[in-house]
Parts: structure tokens; sequence; C-alpha cells
């Protein structure tokens, strides 16, 4: 009847805290998308630097963060990858979901003094991730 | 009933797995196909950090393999495009024994000649040679008059055991002339053609035996002291080595049309030698392909 109807129109449409932006950003991105990430190593950790001499750091970068479920062409995801999650959520939770793993390498080139005291320059394959996927 | 024995297969196959050695499942290489970065990674997860002595290197051949360094890649290691797809490695060795042959002759410029031993057990059986060079560095940037010098290189097979029929010793002698210039920091003797054969029959022990006769512009007095020339070509040169190493860790570039393959990489096919001083660049061959040879 008019009270109730005029009553419900005076009720705010969505609680005063709500904030829509946040409330749109959980279907636009996932919280902790799958991207690369950098960690910046410097052979002194590994105790490397007696026998490497160049680079002095090396960021080998990585991984990280949720694969969405409809993983398709933003990640370069084959369907094998969305068939593997409609596995994990609708038949057997034992199948893992996607991960999110390198995808594109870069070569990284290394100066090394050798046991006999030699030197050597030396590049080697795969050595820095450049690209994330979801497999 | 698939799976599950299945299952059990693996559950038994992970069992034997966990019992096993670390390093049992993971045989590490031997020494001739070992990648330089592979083992030293696996002491990492396995023992702790490689702390394998090393011998110290001579700080001449360590700061000409730094420049090296600087030309051929970025700060962070990424290789840069500016040298050839051919070679992924180089190695420098420094000589592990020198002696002082014949004395020279001041008044023909004959220098003493000197003995080398290079031991280039480092390099791996998948690393293949693709050019050398004995590498003269200077200590500081030498300014002597314009000098044209021909080299006498020597190499010389390994002293024969007693039991094998004795040889006729196989040397090779070459010579090479080549024109120094002023401020050169280092100079480059091309000896490709005469080690191609020896590494590529696994021989590791290079024995040599190396001679300068340099004519000066100005004719030397009898008494004078010995020329900077003269000291310079007696400190024992380093050996280069440019190597293709085809492993599958090593990066192996994608030969691009437009890398034309510069004289200077290509090792004299007339078997002849090309020596080419270079300067600053000699990081670089592209420059020393414009020297004349």
């Amino acid at each position: 009847d008019q009270e109730t109807v005029s009553s419900e129109l005076k009720k705010p449409l969505v609680p005063a805290s709500f904030n829509l932006s946040e409330y749109f950003k959980q279907f636009l991105f996932p919280q902790n998308e799958c991207e690369l990430h950098d960690f910046r190593l410097s052979f002194s950790q590994l105790k490397w630097d007696i026998w490497i001499v160049a680079p002095r750091k090396y960021n080998p970068r990585y991984c990280k963060g949720d694969c969405p479920r409809a993983a398709g062409h933003r990640y370069g995801s084959p369907v094998h990858t969305m068939v593997q999650n409609v596995i994990h959520e609708k038949l057997d939770p034992s199948v893992p979901r996607s991960s999110c793993v390198p995808a594109k390498y870069s070569p990284l080139s290394v100066l090394t003094i050798e046991t006999d005291g030699s030197i050597a320059y030396k590049e080697y394959e795969d050595m820095i991730a450049t690209q994330c996927t979801c497999r | 009933s698939q799976a599950s024995s299945g299952e059990a297969q693996i559950a038994a196959s992970a069992a034997l797995e966990s019992e096993a050695q670390p390093w049992s499942l993971l045989q590490p290489l031997d020494e001739r196909h070992r990648s330089g970065l592979l083992s030293p990674l696996l002491k990492v997860l396995y023992d702790g950090p490689d702390g394998a002595p090393r011998l110290q290197p001579e700080a001449r051949a360590l700061r000409y393999m730094k420049r090296l360094y600087k030309a051929y890649a970025t700060k962070e290691g990424i290789p840069k495009s500016n040298r050839s797809p051919l070679y992924n490695t180089i190695r420098l060795f420094t000589p592990c024994a020198q002696h002082k042959q014949a004395p020279g002759d001041q008044a023909t410029g004959t220098l003493p000649s000197v003995d080398l031993l290079f031991n280039l057990d480092r390099v791996t059986a998948v690393e293949h040679l693709l050019k050398s060079v004995l590498l003269y560095t200077f200590s500081n940037s030498v300014a002597f008059p314009s000098a044209k010098c021909v080299c006498n290189l020597v190499i010389k097979e390994p002293e024969l055991s007693s039991k094998t029929l004795p040889k006729a010793p196989n040397s090779f002698t070459v010579n090479s002339q080549f024109e120094f210039r002023k401020k050169y920091k280092w100079i480059e003797i091309d000896v490709t053609a005469l080690l191609q054969p020896l590494v590529a029959s696994n021989r590791r022990s290079i024995h040599m035996s190396v001679n300068f006769t340099c004519l000066t512009a100005q004719p030397q007095r009898p008494s004078a002291q010995k020329s900077p020339l003269h000291t310079t070509l007696l400190v024992p040169p380093s050996l280069l080595l440019y190597l293709n190493d085809t492993s599958a860790e090593a990066y192996h570039r994608r030969y691009s049309h437009h890398h034309k393959r510069r004289p200077s990489q290509v090792p004299d096919q007339k078997g002849g030698l090309s020596a080419y001083p270079t300067g600053e660049e000699a990081a670089e061959p592209v420059r020393a392909s414009r020297h004349r040879r």
C-alpha cells in the first residue's frame, strides 16, 4: 500500500558504507591477478660472487597470483586450462586449478672465474622470466 | 581398479625416490658435458654454496674480459644483439707455464722467443671452437714509435712417451705481419687456423713458442734500453677462444639475416694468419675487419 511503498522508497538503495567501485572491482579484475614480479638477487647472497664477476645483480623475476576461472586469450592459455578449472569446480576438487607460471624467458650473460683461474663469458638460455600464463 | 593400481604404482615409485639420495636422481653430468651454472645450482640446493677453491686470474686478463662483458651485455646481464650470433661462449686462458728460449738480437730487432703452455681443460666437449686469438695487453696505453713486426709462432707436439715410436716433431710455423700504432691497449694475433684442428681433436694442452722480429721507424742503438715495445711483447700473452656451446642450457641466437658474417669472424680459409692490431674496440671484432690483414 502507499505507506509501505513510500517507506521502502525512503530506504537507501545501498548501505552508506558501501563502496560501489570496490564492489565492481571484484568482477573486473581478480584481486591478486597472475602477473610477473621482481626478485633482485645479488650473487653474494648465494656466496657466488667469488666466481661470478658479472652481472652484479640478477633479477630472474617470477609469476605469482590467481588465475581467473575463464582464463582465455588474456593469458594466452589453451582451452585445456578452462577444462581443468571446470573439472576442479564441478567434478573433482582433487584436480588442481590452473596455476600461474612463466610462459616466456630471456637469456642471461655471465662472466665467471673458473677453478683453474681462466675466465669465461657465457650466455645461458631461459634465465629471466618475461611473461606469465595460466596453465 | 586401474586408477587405484596406478596410484599404487605412483606411491611405490615415490617411496623409492624418497629413499634414494637426491644426487642419484640427478646424475651430475661428467666433466666434459657439465654446463656452467647447472651443477653449482644443484650444489646450492643440496649442500650449500659452491665453495670450490679457485685460482685468481691475472688482473689485466680480468680487466679485458670485464670490458668485453660491457661490450656484449647490459648491466642487468641481458646479451646485446651487437655481437655475432655464432658464438655464445668466450674463454680466456693465461699460460700455466712459460720459459724464455733463444735470446734475441737487438740489432735485427729479433726479440727472445718465449715458450708457452696453455691448459684448455675447461673447454667442454659440447663447445666448438670458431675463432682463437693470442692477446697481448699493455698495462697502460704504451706510446712507442710505430713498428712493423713479424710474429713467428711454433706449435709443438706433446713430448712423445718413450714407448711409442719416435716421430719427427710435428710443429707448425707461421709468420704473421702487423704494424703497431700509437696508444694501443692490446693487440690480437689470430691463431684460429692452428688451434681449430687441435681443439677439435680434444687436445687440451697446447704448447707453443712465440717470437717477434720488429723493425721500428728509428733504428735501435745496440746499447739502447729495451724499448717499451720489447718489454710489452715479452709479457706472456693470453689465449682467447670464441666458442659455440651446443648444449641445451646455452643461449642460441636465431641467425638473423641483418647479421652479415664479418670477415673477422670467419677464420682465414687460406690457412694464413691474420694479425690485426686493434685499439679500444678490440672487444668488438667489427672494427678489426677494417684493418688491413
